[in-house]
């Protein structure tokens, strides 16, 4: 598969909400959301893993100046959704491979990841779509894990 | 925010494989994805979510027709990686709603989970990009749900 690469993007303006432990059932998503729409949150990612013993975790971005409003918003709803905790990480950045033909992701996800591992940068959070893949990742060591996938990717310059 | 929501699509072909419990250090997705890609596994949605305990859980999407070949070249590495363990899923589907000028997901995002709500699905996975949301639920009671889905955005006819 051709894929080609065509850049790298660093959103440094991102705030990582994580709301753990909501009851695995429908309506809960549902309830988040119309908490966080009313709220006039302005939701970057969104990104929920499968849950375990009836409970499931969702993490989502929003940008820093919201992260506040987000909480206050979430924390509001627990309650109506039957449980739950909600915590904000200030200090990630989202850092986005974008590429054409990428009708698999595995060839590019493993440059990336590779580039990742040697920049000793962990991957706390992965999303893909039909032209990128994103992660979030600490903001410290950020600027050279951009650097390293930059060359992983032949590329030459931050589309930051 | 004036969100165009165009179109629902559903996509019954995949298979969801999820990797639990692998190291969440630098290099434990690389080896992964390393594995995927020299297997030519055609991988879809990649999601994962915060780690804890050391440890993370990672899903992702594949043709259901490579998911046998997915969950060996997962298996292989396991070792590798220090844990964890691999589980595939065969009967789920990804219902996707794609509009545009989504500047934040959460109005419609907050539409989307109602309606699934209503259509008593419960949401396995999700993952969000520029101009669409993605949900993986149970293939028992979809085509119910891409109904609800509709109706809710005011469309007229699936794009499936
Ligand atoms: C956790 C949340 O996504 C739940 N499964 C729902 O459907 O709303
Ligand atoms: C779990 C996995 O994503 C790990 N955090 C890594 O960076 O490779």
């Amino acid at each position: 598969e051709d894929v080609v690469v065509r850049g790298v993007a660093l959103d440094k303006n991102q705030a990582k909400v994580m709301v753990g432990n909501i009851p695995d059932k429908p309506g809960s998503a549902a309830k988040l959301f119309d908490a966080l729409a009313s709220a006039n949150v302005i939701v970057d990612m969104i990104v929920q893993n499968l849950g375990r013993n009836g409970v499931a975790n969702m993490t989502f971005t929003v940008p820093r100046d919201d992260s506040e409003r987000a909480r206050v918003a979430v924390e509001k709803v627990l309650e109506e959704l039957g449980g739950g905790e909600v915590t904000l990480f200030g200090d990630i950045v989202k850092l986005s491979v974008v590429g054409i033909g990428m009708r698999s992701h595995s060839g590019v996800a493993s440059t990336l990841f590779s580039a990742l591992a040697e920049a000793k940068s962990n991957i706390q959070i992965i999303s893909t779509s039909e032209i990128k893949i994103s992660v979030v990742i600490d903001e410290e060591g950020a600027a050279d894990a951009v650097r390293i996938v930059h060359t992983a990717f032949g590329l030459d310059k931050a589309e930051a």
